[in-house]
């Protein structure tokens, strides 16, 4: 995994005392390896490993007494950048109507991760409500209604034929029981499904909202990114929320999402239970990955 | 001269990449790629030649028996997988194919953790037009797979195809439930399984062979049905799963009616991940 590969460098570095430039290549080498096996976007590697070579040149870390020390935490410091910078990139919300709507690939985990986001926000004292916008899946109402019992949030549970009038109808539904963010479910969908497209292009039109989180399934891999940015381009994204973090999977794509997209990744899924989301703290991340 | 070469030699770089766009794990991807590089013995080959040679290999990777056994009375089905992968729609999709081959087929509703499980196959399974068995929620699955195959044995049925609950291979104590429900149909109920086939979703990438390993550490697993084919990803996964483990592909799903689904066809699959 990455962060055994990163540990084995950095304890390495430790032992060695004085660094040479030569050290701080062969150590970057490896970093490099590690990130590139983890599936981190190759273009991502280039540019984090130029910074960081840059950063380690410096006086502090060649001069230091203990340089292994310091190449560990630029590293460190370096990855933080790379993930959006300090602090986690949450929800906010700034006015009433709040309006959120998760979008991405078949079976990403999207109408599970709604659920969580609404009894996350419940618990933060807000108000939401949770709207079937999925009306191709067989049972998506039923399981985003379960859901939305299961949390103890409202839910647009009025039946509609078109998504125009499920988005107005919940509107109004919001206003009149003071409701402050809604919460909006979509179909899963592909770049190629044309039709599913046009349809995503036309509900960010009607629905206008103020998050757009792309839902990427973290054993996906490197073609999250070019999926992230079809979606981008038909629904401008506000960020991205990687599930089934509690998987083995690398999730190396959660190192390439904000320099590829330039938005941060705010939430990951650790479980297919309602508690099972945290927020994404890019100090935690890297420090993770740095051992 | 320099025209000759550019026609001739071999990208390496390019093929790896094509490899592992493909999905094909990097290990795999370096294996078939030497193995297809020592037979430059014979001489200096094209870049037309390397092809060829990489489409015999992944065909002679790919070549294992992929026929969907229906044996048994009834025969018993268990689809399994990781979450999301597709194991629902497959099996609706599984149903509605040996139905119009004139199988008697029963659903059984096996996931009893996920909200809204149960009336997602209930829906496809009348829209195929045959019954499933249905569980409540937090039933222990080995005891809706027990009755589902009483209820098959009673109404005469050909097929009995068990739907279950999405779960990731490293989470222990549900492959312990997953094998507990192998151990309910082989020996307590009695009947031999058919087909135990792995759900693997073509757009995961190098975790897609660890979860082979796993879930195939825990049970049998006969075979894989290959979803999301139409999404542009090629589903390479699936070479080194047959290098390593041999397992066979017998199902691809591309796309999301009750009719995206088709028999292996090795042909097929090593043009598309050549492409
Ligand atoms: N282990 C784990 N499972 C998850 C996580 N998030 C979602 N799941 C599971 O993944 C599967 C798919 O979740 P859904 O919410 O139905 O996915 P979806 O994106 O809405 O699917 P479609 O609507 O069909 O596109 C379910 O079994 C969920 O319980 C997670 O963070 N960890
Ligand atoms: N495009 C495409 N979508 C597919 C395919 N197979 C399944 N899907 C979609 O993927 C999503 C998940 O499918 P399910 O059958 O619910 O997956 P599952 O493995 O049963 O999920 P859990 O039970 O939650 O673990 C649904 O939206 C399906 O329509 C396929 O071959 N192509
Ligand atoms: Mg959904
Ligand atoms: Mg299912």
């Amino acid at each position: 995994s990455v962060k055994k590969a990163f540990g084995g460098v950095f304890d390495g570095l430790r032992r060695k005392g004085l660094l040479s430039q030569g050290d701080i290549d062969a150590a970057l080498a490896e970093v490099r390896v590690s990130l590139l096996a983890a599936d981190v976007d190759y273009r991502v590697v280039k540019s984090f490993i130029a910074r960081t070579r840059e950063a380690c040149l410096d006086e502090r870390v060649l001069g230091s007494m203990t340089p292994g020390d310091q190449v560990t935490k630029v590293v460190y410091e370096q990855l933080v950048q790379e993930l959006g910078g300090p602090g986690s990139k949450g929800i906010a919300i700034t006015h009433i109507p709040y309006r959120v709507m998760l979008v991405g690939l078949q079976g990403s985990g999207k109408t599970t991760t709604l659920g969580k986001l609404a009894l996350l926000l419940k618990k933060e004292g807000h108000y939401p409500l949770l709207i079937p916008g999925d009306l191709g899946r067989p049972a998506a109402y039923q399981q985003l209604q379960k859901l939305a019992a299961d949390a103890g949030v409202e839910f647009f549970g009025e039946h509609v034929d078109t998504l125009e009038d499920l988005l107005r109808g919940a509107d109004r539904f919001a206003r009149e029981k003071s409701l402050d963010v809604q919460l909006l479910d979509t179909q899963g969908r592909h770049e190629f499904d044309a039709e599913l497209m046009d349809q995503l292009r036309m509900v960010v039109t009607m629905y206008r909202p103020d998050d757009t989180l792309i839902v990427l399934d973290s054993m996906m891999g490197s073609k999250a990114i070019p999926l992230s940015q079809s979606f981008d381009k038909v629904a401008p994204l506000t960020g991205a929320i990687f599930t089934k973090f509690d998987s083995p999977a690398q999730g190396g794509a959660v190192l390439s999402f904000k320099d590829s997209i330039g938005k941060p990744v705010r939430y990951i899924g650790v479980g297919e239970h309602l508690q099972d989301i945290e927020y994404f703290v890019p100090e935690r991340h890297a420090a993770r990955i740095v051992g | 001269q320099e025209r000759r070469s550019r026609s001739t030699a071999p990208d390496l770089d390019a093929l790896e990449e094509l490899l592992i766009d493909a999905g094909i794990d990097v290990d795999t991807t370096m294996g078939i790629l030497q193995e297809v590089g020592k037979s430059r013995l014979l001489g200096r080959p094209t870049a037309e030649q390397i092809i060829t040679r990489i489409r015999a290999k992944l065909s002679s990777v790919l070549d294992l028996d992929s026929t969907l056994h229906v044996d048994g009375s009834p025969a018993v089905l268990l689809v399994t997988g990781v979450n999301g992968a597709g194991k629902t729609s497959s099996v609706a999709k599984l149903a509605n194919m040996l139905k119009h081959q004139n199988y008697k087929v029963l659903l059984v509703a096996a996931d009893t953790f996920r909200a809204g499980a149960v009336d997602q196959l209930a829906i496809l399974a009348n829209r195929v037009g045959v019954p499933v068995m249905r569980s409540v929620e937090g039933q222990d699955p080995s005891s809706v797979v027990f009755n589902g195959l009483q209820k098959a044995v009673a109404d005469r049925m050909d097929v009995v195809i068990i739907d279950t609950a999405g779960r990731l291979e490293n989470k222990k104590n549900l492959i312990s439930e997953l094998q507990k429900v192998t151990r309910v149909i082989e020996d307590k109920f009695g009947l031999p399984l058919s087909e135990t086939l792995l759900v693997i979703d073509a757009t995961t990438g190098e975790n897609a062979l660890m979860q082979a390993r796993t879930f195939s550490e825990a049970i049998h697993i006969s075979g894989i049905i290959l979803t999301k084919v139409d999404s542009g990803a090629k589903g390479g996964s699936i070479v080194g799963i047959a290098r390593e483990l041999k397992i066979p592909v017998k199902l691809v799903c591309n796309g999301e009616t009750l009719l995206s689904i088709k028999p292996f066809d090795k042909d097929d699959i090593v043009n598309m991940i050549l492409l």
